[in-house]
């Protein structure tokens, strides 16, 4: 059987929340490594892949390898169940058709238990190949999250471009033109609140605001986020999840014709 | 501006 406990149970609802708006519904493959997803938007210009590992578990059991396919949006409804204190249970026997949760309350006064049914997606696996990018960016995630919503005031496309000054956030619409440049922070004293850059060579990428902003709502998930960037290639948007995981983003950019 | 790329012009299914 399948068991995987959490005390942190706002963890996986934030997860879900981070998720839910950009796929409907995607297959959770859990091994006795941990739990992974992947899994692209229906328009696959972006894909999403999350890791939790085994060892972030406060109880993980996994006898065999096991693929839960899931509606996300009911999953999401079943999580909104469980208090932000809540130590949340996913719990499945060897080659179900339903996943359990269950929820407990601190005290243990409460506890819940809501069954779903599976569904058998035979979703496409994409292969993510190891890659050295020419420029990575760390930051605040609540910055990014605020230059991602003010700029697709200006336009449904954004432009990163990320030079040895710092990087600089462009978007262009009917209403003007909108700049936002970010220095490299110097002293880097609180490290969750400085700018980092790390540029072996210049890039500048134009993708869609709108996947940009799907992807901040993983925010709540961890204080910084990380944007990797190489010509030509997905930019990679990663909220560490402490302790226990990740989950990357992955958005194709727009290519000049 | 640009035409829009998708994952699978970058990674292969397996």
């Amino acid at each position: 059987m399948f068991e995987a406990r959490l005390l942190r149970g706002s963890i996986l609802k934030k997860v879900l929340e981070a998720i839910k708006d950009l796929l409907t519904q995607a297959t959770f493959d859990c091994d006795d490594s941990g739990i992974q997803l992947q899994a692209m938007d229906n328009s696959h210009v972006s894909l999403v892949s999350l890791q939790l590992r085994a060892d972030g578990f406060d109880k993980y059991r996994c006898d065999r390898n096991i693929s839960m396919g899931m509606n996300l949006n009911s999953v999401a409804k079943i999580l909104k169940c469980a208090g932000d204190k809540d130590t949340v249970t996913m719990k499945a026997q060897d080659n179900a058709d339903t996943v359990t949760f269950v929820f407990e309350s601190p005290n243990q006064e409460k506890v819940s238990d809501y069954e779903m049914k599976l569904m058998n997606l035979d979703l496409e696996h994409l292969g993510i190949p190891e890659t050295e990018y020419s420029c990575t960016i760390r930051m605040p995630s609540a910055e990014f999250a605020r230059i991602c919503r003010d700029l697709s005031q200006f336009g449904d496309s954004m432009v990163i471009a990320c030079t040895k000054e710092g990087v600089k956030f462009s978007a262009t619409g009917e209403i003007g033109s909108a700049n936002i440049k970010l220095a490299q922070t110097a002293s880097v004293d609180k490290e969750e609140e400085a700018v980092i850059i790390e540029m072996d060579e210049p890039v500048t990428l134009t993708f869609a605001c709108q996947y940009l902003n799907y992807f901040t709502k993983a925010t709540s998930l961890s204080p910084q986020v990380q944007l990797s960037m190489s010509a030509d290639v997905p930019l990679v948007v990663e909220y560490r999840i402490q302790d226990i995981g990740h989950i990357r983003y992955y958005l194709a950019p727009k290519i000049e014709d | 501006k640009g035409k829009q790329a998708t994952m699978m012009n970058f990674f292969k299914k397996i």
